[in-house]
């Protein structure tokens, strides 16, 4: 394992913990999007349906249970939790998250490195975390006063993926035989959905303002 | 040679 994808994968556990940490402490999800939660959930349970056949390491083991562990948590706390659930702003909160899954469905069934069960719902799992944060962006945009936590939070989850293009960079030239175009696709698609919130929050800090994304 | 199926990363 290299320093980015270390890196990469520790902001990805830092941006899980920031959302848990807000939500359990504060008993608040003002501004974060249930339908982007929903959709993790369901892009960590179709990809680690390797858990139970394929060891990898004790590392790789424990970060697919935390992943799987906090994204159900996350969508229980929003959904369930009796005080939490009412800070949520479902009206604020529209976009058709529903209609991102069947064309991610589609598209691993026709473009996937191999037709096989858990190939295709890995391949499922890279399209929809790829557009799982549109209803997010969209949630920030609507609100545009964005709380720490919640900026914190999205920004991490950039640097998680930026710092994985990183690591295939790295790979491409350090490993042989390292090619997977529809993982390096689809992530190159996630990073620069944050690009827009990027320019802002780097904005933000440098001026030292209030993060806010315009109208 | 590391097969296609080897997913080892998160």
């Amino acid at each position: 394992m290299n320093i980015f994808r270390l890196a990469g994968d520790m902001t990805h556990l830092f941006s899980v913990l920031v959302l848990l940490l807000k939500i359990h402490t504060i008993k608040s999800c003002a501004g974060i999007s249930l339908k982007t939660q929903e959709l993790y959930a369901l892009v960590f349970a179709t990809r680690y349906l390797d858990i139970f056949t394929d060891y990898i390491s004790l590392y790789n083991t424990c970060m697919k249970l935390i992943f799987l562990g906090s994204s159900f948590s996350i969508v229980w706390y929003i959904r369930r939790h009796k005080i939490v659930r009412r800070s949520y702003d479902k009206e604020q909160d529209t976009f058709r998250h529903h209609f991102l899954i069947l064309p991610c469905i589609i598209l691993a069934l026709l473009i996937n490195e191999k037709f096989t069960v858990k190939e295709v719902m890995w391949t499922f799992s890279l399209y929809l975390e790829a557009v799982a944060i549109l209803p997010q962006l969209v949630l920030l945009q609507r609100t545009r006063n964005i709380d720490n936590l919640t900026g914190q939070y999205i920004f991490l989850l950039g640097a998680y993926r930026s710092l994985y293009i990183l690591n295939w960079i790295y790979r491409y030239f350090t490993e042989q035989h390292y090619v997977h175009w529809i993982t390096w696709i689809s992530g190159l698609v996630q990073t620069l959905l944050y690009a827009d919130f990027f320019y802002y929050y780097f904005h933000s800090w440098k001026n030292n303002e209030k993060l806010q994304l315009p109208a | 040679e590391a097969k296609d199926e080897d997913h080892d990363e998160l």
